[in-house]
């Protein structure tokens, strides 16, 4: 049974593409097959795998304008982890998509012929509650709410809660909520250990045990457009990712 | 004259929200009277400097919509710092936004008749290029892109500039390229000096001398509701920020 799952919060710049990338770089080592689905027309997880997103032929958007197949769309980045992109012209087209009936299944209609043989489809959102995201949580059966222990990415839980009761009794019953996971951490000030306490309070059941701290080995991996376990496997951000990875799949074999 | 400058770029989590309050507050400390807007409707300028958006009658949408003059909307925050708040009820008109003939001009045309006593109207905008960026860059004389020395925001830079560009020519002559001003800085790290050397390379001319360090003082005041000079005037947030905006008036003054 695949596994859909969004990597999601409105705020920008909390880790969902660092932590969509890294974690399905751990399951796919692990034999896992994962396609990642870049819901962001920035396209910053498409350049994150090493791809220049800008001169690709064909996106996700090719898809929901039913211009081109799965396959024909689907980057083999490795053997066990496949990538479907996307670029800016997807952000060129959002408002013609918006006018469409089928605007809220876009995502899940595309997907709906060719995912069985993959173990996990993990997607990143981008950073807004909009087209993009409500289709990224029609089509998933669960979300992981990606957070660094600030203020302000703290500030975007509620309304993305709000989003989340929505689409669950609007558009896909199935959705689960799957847990809070904390990036970007530095444990050693007071704003986050105060931020991770009321985490704790407000969603006890729902905060993953492993975080991931602050490690300059994540950006650069990007840079060089690897996973964390191709880049640099023996830092912190992989073993990091690897404790989130590792809590993750024991999650997902509970449910 | 008033000067509207918009601080901008697309990538989630670059500095945009925590610059645009602080630049504010020094201005406004040292007798500047300064207008900020909020263009982002997740509202966090209208959070940083105290406000809970989602509790707000009117916002920037009420302006748009033409249900309320600019007097009724806009918050005086301080004597010389005043506030036009935004909240996610604008998220939701995006879609009706769009498809008005006078689009891209609700934010110049809202402003029109009531900003003559302001001498600074800064502008924060949302982490994409849609309809509210392109309002804020039709709207200003000018603009300062925020980024982070890290490689995914270094990849918003040019499609940045080529939107740019594209308002420039078709919705509004007067907007100039103000400047670069690199924020949440380690330069301990490679990873950023390499980044900062890619940018002094390409834009030479345009690189602020001051930058922003890493500070955590920066990340409390927005949990408080203050800038950072009301927050910890002798933090190094503090020192960074007055750095950067005495650059940004004396810029101004040379123009
Ligand atoms: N644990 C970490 N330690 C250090 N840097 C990190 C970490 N996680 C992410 N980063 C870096 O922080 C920046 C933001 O991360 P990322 O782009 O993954 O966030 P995002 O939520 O996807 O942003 P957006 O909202 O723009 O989509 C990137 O430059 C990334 O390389
Ligand atoms: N120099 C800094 N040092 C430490 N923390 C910072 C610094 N600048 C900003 N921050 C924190 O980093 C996070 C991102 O900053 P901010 O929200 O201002 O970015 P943004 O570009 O406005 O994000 P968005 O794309 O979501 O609008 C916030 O939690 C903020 O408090
Ligand atoms: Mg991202
Ligand atoms: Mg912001």
């Amino acid at each position: 049974m695949t596994k859909i799952v969004s990597f999601i919060i409105q705020k920008g710049g909390c880790g969902k593409t660092t932590t969509t990338v890294n974690t399905a770089g751990y399951l796919s080592l692990q034999g896992f097959k994962v396609l990642c689905v870049d819901m962001d027309p920035q396209g910053n997880m498409t350049q994150h795998f090493g791809y220049d997103s800008e001169m690709l032929d064909a996106t996700i958007l090719d898809l929901f304008n039913k211009k081109r197949t799965l396959d024909e769309v689907i980057l083999h980045r490795d053997q066990n982890l496949h990538l479907l992109p996307n670029n800016l012209r997807t952000a060129g087209a959002e408002s013609e998509l918006q006018k469409r009936p089928d605007r809220d299944y876009l995502l899940r209609d595309s997907l709906l012929t060719g995912i069985s043989s993959y173990d996990y489809v993990l997607i990143d959102c981008p950073p807004t509650l909009g087209l993009f995201s409500v289709n990224a949580l029609a089509t998933s059966g669960e979300f992981v709410l990606v957070v660094s222990p600030e203020f302000l990415p703290m500030k975007a839980i509620k309304p993305l809660y709000e989003t989340f009761r929505t689409v669950k009794y609007q558009l896909n019953h199935t959705l689960q909520f799957n847990g809070i996971m904390m990036t970007m951490c530095d444990f050693r000030t007071r704003h986050s250990q105060e931020v991770l306490e009321i985490l704790k309070r407000n969603f006890p059941q729902k905060l993953y045990h492993a975080f991931i701290r602050n490690n300059v080995s994540l950006k650069e991996a990007a840079a060089y457009g690897q996973t964390i376990f191709e880049y640099s496997p023996q830092s912190l951000g992989a073993f990091d990712y690897q404790n989130f990875a590792e809590e993750f799949i024991r999650d997902h074999h509970k449910n």
